[in-house]
């Protein structure tokens, strides 16, 4: 069970649409300041279901849609796609690959689907905690964040052990 | 609950251990429980002791010792329990050249069972991955997603540099 | 006390218009108040647009441009009211090549009646100092201050590495 | 009026004493992650007569005398000197140095001095006001510090301009 690809298109600075693929193993993005590598992982948390617009820097979730620059008009919505290959049967729906998508629009509707079927943040929220990937917060390291683990409170690195276990 | 928690932690605590003598050779980390007596409720704590320096609070721990105990943690959690991925955002960047070749074994211990996304401006990481992405802003405000490269032994310096900037 | 702070106010909104040309060339930062109605009272905002980008929250800049913006703030108060020193501690580790060139270029800008003390693990901004001093630990534990340089353009490459690592 | 000398003796991990000239101008200081770099930063906060242990990184303030190593045994007391230029009279005393002394004992006890005379702490902060050198808040930033400026509320910037006024 791995990423096999990524789909942005409008949202941040991924103004156009961009595909990435990923195979097993380690990969290693790198690029100049402000070139859009974090928005890059903010989009995988959106995506996953981040109900928190400040864990991906925002202020409100309307942020996230792509706000215009000199050279191009702002955009009406924001979409990201998610495929993990599924050939080892790891979330229990019979498809090799599972898409994961979500669209924000400007007026601030919102829309989730699963391989093309539009259904429920709750469906998605199923389908990662079937998959083991129920609650990202130690898989998903954000820039800035390695050492908060060392001053949460003693509670909440227990949390992080439970919510693995 | 209590059960898997206190299983869990068991095993995370052995793996904390020994993946502590991959990050801090000669030095000693363990995990604790703050409240033995209520496993429904501890909490859990972590001691370091760097080489052959005396153990104190974590706070007095240098910038790059305290990024690398963190992520020994984390690790020793996704060790235990793999999740299907993980990603980290410029966790390297508090670490000097010889943290940061341990902090390279470490996610070596991790790549059997686990995907790994890593954002870097280090060039060691940027060699330890299987594959390289490079985003760019070529017009201001617009990410492009400028070459991926299969096994990055095969990238020149060049194209690094290049990616880079 | 009003005038004094309105007075060093407008000073410091006038060199951080400047010294945010240096940081950001094309780009456009500006402080204002958030409350003109009560000068007493009244707190102070950050504007910042890097480069031909759209103005946005702040949060939602990158990690190496949210550095930069702060210390072109930090930087103007300086300037405008010049201490006798300042201590900065690896307020460079977010920036790239280009960024860290802008940082050197703002550091510039406050040597002529400000002494600075940096403490840097990059090359550009070791070469940019008058004086090097070197911290090691040959004894675990202990620090020991191994050497000082006079006039770095005198240090070669080899005397650098000693020191860093 | 600049920083002229700076002498440590049990502090953290100058468990040695340690002398470190400065000049006018840009000193780089470098080294190998936990070396010891940010404690002397830390030195010259509680020298100046920081009262936060927090501030250095410490729970209580005997956290800062040096606590023993496999090597060394502990140390009964921390003493850090700073000797200041003042041949420009920016400080109103007929000196032409000023030294600045803070000794710390395990059993909790502190003294400070000025050119040798114990003094009481508000002493010295009545000299640091009259040298420009009231709050170091925006003069002195810590590792990882440095955009808490971008964080604050708008209230707390007002207070680094006010304080520099
Ligand atoms: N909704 C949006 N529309 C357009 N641009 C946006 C939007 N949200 C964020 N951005 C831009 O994206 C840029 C930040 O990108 P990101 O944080 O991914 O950079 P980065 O590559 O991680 O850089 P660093 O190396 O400094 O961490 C900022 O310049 C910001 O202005
Ligand atoms: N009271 C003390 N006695 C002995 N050692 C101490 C004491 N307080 C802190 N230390 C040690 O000092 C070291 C931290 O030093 P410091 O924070 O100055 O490192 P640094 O050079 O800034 O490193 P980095 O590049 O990682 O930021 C730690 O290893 C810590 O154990
Ligand atoms: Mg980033
Ligand atoms: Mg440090």
């Amino acid at each position: 069970m791995f990423l096999k690809s990524l789909v942005l298109k409008g949202f941040k600075s991924f103004a156009d649409t961009t595909k990435l693929d990923f195979e097993p193993g380690v990969t290693v993005v790198v690029g100049p300041n402000g070139s859009g590598k974090s928005n890059l992982v903010d989009a995988i948390s959106w995506v996953l279901g981040s109900q928190s617009p400040h864990a991906i820097r925002s202020g409100k979730m309307e942020d996230v849609i792509f706000q215009g620059s000199k050279k191009r008009a702002a955009l009406g919505r924001a979409e990201v796609s998610l495929v993990f290959d599924n050939e080892s049967g790891t979330i229990p729906m019979d498809f090799p690959e599972i898409k994961i998508s979500r669209t924000l629009f400007k007026t601030g509707e919102s829309e989730y689907a699963i391989n093309g079927s539009v259904c429920r943040l709750m469906d998605v929220a199923d389908l990662l905690s079937d998959g083991g990937m129920g609650k990202s917060q130690h898989t998903i390291v954000s820039q800035g964040e390695v050492d908060t683990v060392l001053n949460d409170r003693s509670e909440e690195r227990r949390l992080v052990i439970e919510e693995a276990a | 609950i209590a059960n898997a928690f206190e299983v869990a932690f068991s095993d995370i605590a052995a793996s904390f251990e020994q993946l502590f003598q991959i990050a801090f050779p000669g030095g000693e980390g363990k995990l604790s429980l703050s409240n033995p007596e209520n496993p429904l409720e501890t909490g859990v704590d972590i001691t370091a002791r760097p080489g052959e320096k005396s153990i104190k609070r974590l706070s007095l721990l240098s910038g790059g010792e305290r990024s690398l105990v963190a992520l020994t943690f984390l690790f020793s959690v996704i060790k235990c329990r793999p999740a299907p991925f993980c990603i980290l955002d410029e966790v390297d960047a508090a670490l000097d050249d010889i943290n940061l070749c341990r902090f390279l074994d470490l996610v070596a211990e991790l790549t059997n069972d686990t995907q790994l996304l890593i954002i870097s401006h280090q060039k060691r990481t940027m060699e330890a991955g299987d594959y390289l992405y490079g985003i760019s802003m070529p017009t201001e405000g617009i990410t492009k997603v400028i070459s991926e490269k299969k096994s990055s032994n095969q990238t020149s310096n060049q194209e690094t540099n290049q990616l880079e900037n």
